[in-house]
C-alpha cells in the first residue's frame, strides 16, 4: 500500500495472506466465511494446484507468528470461467480452506454486498495489504483510505486498457494512497450503516505503482460477482460432496 | 527443463524449446507482448535493449505505455516499429543472437519524436542512445530496417483512412481522434462483427452470445439459444431437462443449474416466510410432518443464511397447494441438500407446512478497540 500506516492488530479480521513456498506471502486474500475466501485469479497465474497454497489468517507482522494465527490449507480453487489473462477482466477466485477457522475477534468474515449494491463515486473506502509501500515490502499490515472514482473518469487513465463494469476505480487524483504488488486479491472496503464493513473490491492492477506517472487503483467489483459466488459455494458444498 | 523454466543453465532465458535435450535451451522465444504482435518477424531474445528479462516485464513497463501513446501523434511512421525492436529484439533462429534495430531508425525516431515529448515534460527513454545500434550495411553485423509493408500501427492500434495510428479504445468512443473521423464510422456492432444488446445497444463478441453469463441489462444474449420440447426446461447452459427431474435433489444439467435456487422463503398475508421447494419448477410448501430442527439449520445454510432462529408450524388451509413430504428414512439418504430428502405423492397428515425465520450471516463486524489504561 503506498502512503498508507501501519494498521493496529485486529483492525482488519478478515485480511489475510495467500502463501506459496518457497517466497511465503504472494497475494492477499478476504475471508467472507468459515471456509471460503476470496482472492483474484492472477495469483494463481501458472500455480493452478491447490496442494501449492496455503491461507493464513489473524496476521499483522508477516515476520511474526501471533496466538492469534490461523493457517489453513487449501481445498479448492474455483478461477472465474471467464478471467481473462489478457486484459485482467473477470479477475476473481473463490478459494475453499482445507476445514473451517475458528472464529475470533482476529479471524472473522467480512460482509458481501447484494449484487445492486453498488458504490457511488467519491465514497470513502479503506484499502489493506503487505504490498509494496514504495520504497520496501512491509513486515506489517498496512491501510489507506482512498475515494471511489467513477469508471468514466478511470478510463481516461488507462488509454491502452478498458475499465469494465467488473472493475471498480480507487484513489485519489493526485494518487498518493495506491495499491502496489503484493496487494493483490486483498479487500477494498466501506463501512455500512450500523458499523459493519462490507467488501466491495479486491485489489486487481493499475499503472505501475512506483512510476512517475501514477493512476488509480482498479479493483474486481465484488457486487458484480455476488450471485456466482454464492451460487459456487453452493454447488461445491450441497452439489459436489 | 521439458516441462519447466529453464533455470540458470541457459543464462537466466525464460522458456526452453521443448523438444531440444535437458541442456540445450534456445534462446529465442515465441513474442507474446500483444502490441507487437504484428512484427515481420515470431522470434525474440531476453533480456531486450532497455533491460526487462521477460516479455510479462516489457508489457508493464512505462515504455509500453510511452510509445503507443507518442505513436499517435504522427511523429514518425516508423516509430511503432522501432519501439518493437528495443521492446522485443528480433532473435535470429540460427545463431540465437539478438538483432537490432539500424543506427538510422533509431536516429530518425528520436529526432522526430523527441521533440513531442518535451512539449509534455517527459524524456526519451535514456537507454535508447542510438551509438550503441550498428550503422544499416555495416560488414559484420546485420541490423533491422523497415521494409516497405511494415504495419505502421500495433496491435493495439486503428488505423485511420489518412493513415495515422489512434489506441483502438479511441475507436468509436463518440470522439473523434483521427484527423479525418474515420475512427468514429461504421461504429454498428453488425460493421464491426459484435453482436447488439437490443436493450442498451452495448456491443458483444459473439463469444459472449449463450455462454451462460448474462451480458445485456435485460439478459437477451442469453435468450432463445435452444430450443426445449414443452415438458422440459432449459439449463442454465441451454441443454434442455425435462421437468420433472428440476429440483429433485440429483443435478441433471451438466452444470447442476437444475439444483440451484431449489428452495426459498416466501412471505404469506401474515408476512411469516414459508419454506417453498420448486420441485419441477412448481412451488411446493413443506409439509410438517417429522420435521427436526437440524433440518430447519440445512434450510438456512442452503440459502447461504445464518441459524434458524424460529421453526413453525402452520395449519394449511389452501387445497390446491402442492405438498411435499419427508422421505420415510430421510436420516438414512446420504443427500446433502433438503430437497433431496423430500418426495411428494404423500399426503400431510399434520396438514401443515413449515415456515421458518433464518438470521443472517455475522459478518463484518470489527472488534472493539480495547480500553487501555495508560
Amino acid at each position: 500500500i503506498l502512503g498508507g500506516r501501519t494498521s493496529r492488530p485486529g483492525r482488519w479480521p478478515w485480511q489475510c495472506s495467500l502463501q506459496s513456498e518457497p517466497s511465503g506471502h504472494i497475494c492477499g486474500c478476504v475471508l467472507i466465511a468459515k471456509k471460503w475466501v476470496l482472492t483474484v485469479a492472477h495469483c494463481f497465474e501458472g500455480r493452478e494446484n491447490a496442494a501449492l497454497w496455503k491461507v493464513v489468517l489473524g496476521l499483522n507482522n508477516l515476520d511474526h507468528p501471533s496466538a492469534f494465527m490461523q493457517t489453513r490449507f487449501v481445498e479448492t480453487i474455483i478461477v472465474h470461467p471467464r478471467y481473462s489473462r489478457a486484459v485482467v477482466d473477470y479477475d476473481i477466485s473463490i478459494v475453499e480452506l482445507s476445514e473451517d477457522i475458528n472464529e475470533t475477534s482476529y479471524v472473522r468474515p467480512v460482509c458481501l454486498p447484494s449484487p445492486e449494491q453498488s458504490l457511488e463515486p467519491d465514497t470513502y473506502c479503506y484499502i489493506t495489504g503487505w504490498g509494496h509501500m514504495g520504497t520496501k515490502m512491509p513486515f506489517k499490515l498496512q491501510e489507506g483510505e482512498v475515494r471511489i472514482i467513477s469508471l468514466e473518469q478511470c478510463q481516461s487513465y488507462f488509454d491502452m486498457k478498458t475499465i469494465t463494469t467488473r472493475m471498480i476505480c480507487a484513489g485519489y487524483e493526485s494518487g498518493t494512497v495506491d495499491s502496489c504488488m503484493g496487494d493483490s486479491g486483498g479487500p477494498l472496503v466501506c463501512e455500512q450503516p450500523g458499523g459493519r464493513w462490507t467488501l466491495f473490491g479486491l485489489t486487481s492492477w493499475g499503472s505501475v505503482c512506483f512510476s512517475k506517472v501514477l493512476g488509480p487503483g482498479v479493483y474486481s467489483n465484488v457486487s458484480y460477482f455476488a450471485k456466482w459466488i454464492e451460487r459456487e459455494i453452493y454447488i461445491q458444498t450441497f452439489l459436489l460432496n | 527443463c521439458l516441462y519447466n523454466p529453464c533455470l540458470d543453465s541457459c543464462g537466466g532465458s525464460a522458456l526452453c524449446d521443448l523438444n531440444t535435450s535437458l541442456n540445450n535451451c534456445s534462446q529465442c522465444e515465441p513474442i507474446t507482448l500483444e502490441l507487437c504482435m504484428n512484427l515481420p518477424y515470431n522470434y525474440t531474445n531476453l533480456p531486450n535493449y532497455l533491460g526487462h528479462r521477460t516479455q510479462k516485464e516489457a508489457s508493464i513497463s512505462w515504455e509500453s505505455s510511452l510509445f503507443p501513446a507518442l505513436v499517435q501523434t504522427n511523429c514518425y511512421k516508423y516509430l511503432m516499429f522501432f519501439a518493437c525492436t528495443i521492446l522485443v529484439p528480433k532473435c535470429d533462429e540460427n545463431s540465437g543472437q539478438r538483432i537490432p534495430p539500424c543506427r538510422t531508425l533509431c536516429e530518425h525516431s528520436k529526432e522526430r519524436c523527441e521533440s513531442f515529448l518535451g512539449i509534455v515534460g517527459l524524456q526519451w527513454p535514456e537507454d535508447t542512445d542510438c551509438s550503441q545500434f550498428p550503422e544499416e550495411n555495416s560488414d559484420n553485423q546485420t541490423c533491422l530496417m523497415p521494409d516497405q509493408d511494415v504495419e505502421e500501427c500495433s496491435p493495439s492500434h486503428f488505423k485511420c483512412r489518412s493513415g495515422r495510428c489512434v489506441l483502438a479504445s479511441r475507436r468509436c468512443d463518440g470522439q473523434a481522434d483521427c484527423d479525418d473521423d474515420s475512427d468514429e464510422e461504421n461504429c454498428g456492432c453488425k460493421e464491426r462483427d459484435l453482436w447488439e444488446c437490443p436493450s442498451d445497444k452495448q456491443c458483444l463478441k459473439h463469444t459472449l452470445v449463450c455462454d451462460g453469463f448474462p451480458d445485456c441489462p435485460d439478459n437477451m444474449n442469453e435468450k432463445n439459444c435452444s430450443f426445449c420440447q414443452a415438458d422440459e426446461l432449459e439449463c442454465a447452459n441451454h441443454e434442455c431437462v425435462a421437468r420433472d427431474r428440476w429440483c429433485d435433489g440429483e443435478a441433471h444439467c451438466t452444470d447442476s443449474s437444475d439444483e440451484w435456487d431449489c428452495v426459498t422463503l416466501s412471505k404469506n398475508v401474515n408476512s411469516s416466510s414459508v419454506l417453498t421447494v420448486h420441485r419441477s419448477a412448481t412451488e411446493h410448501h413443506v409439509c410438517a410432518d417429522g420435521w427436526q430442527e437440524t433440518l430447519s439449520q440445512l434450510a438456512c445454510k442452503q440459502m447461504g443464511l445464518g441459524d434458524p432462529s424460529v421453526t413453525q408450524w402452520i395449519q394449511d388451509q389452501d387445497k390446491g397447494q402442492h405438498w411435499l413430504t419427508l422421505h420415510s428414512n430421510w436420516e438414512s439418504l446420504n443427500g446433502t441438500t433438503l430437497h433431496g430428502l423430500l418426495v411428494n405423492g404423500q399426503s400431510c397428515q399434520s396438514g401443515s407446512r413449515i415456515s421458518l425465520l433464518c438470521s443472517k450471516q455475522d459478518c463484518g463486524r470489527r472488534p472493539a478497540a480495547r480500553m487501555n489504561k495508560r
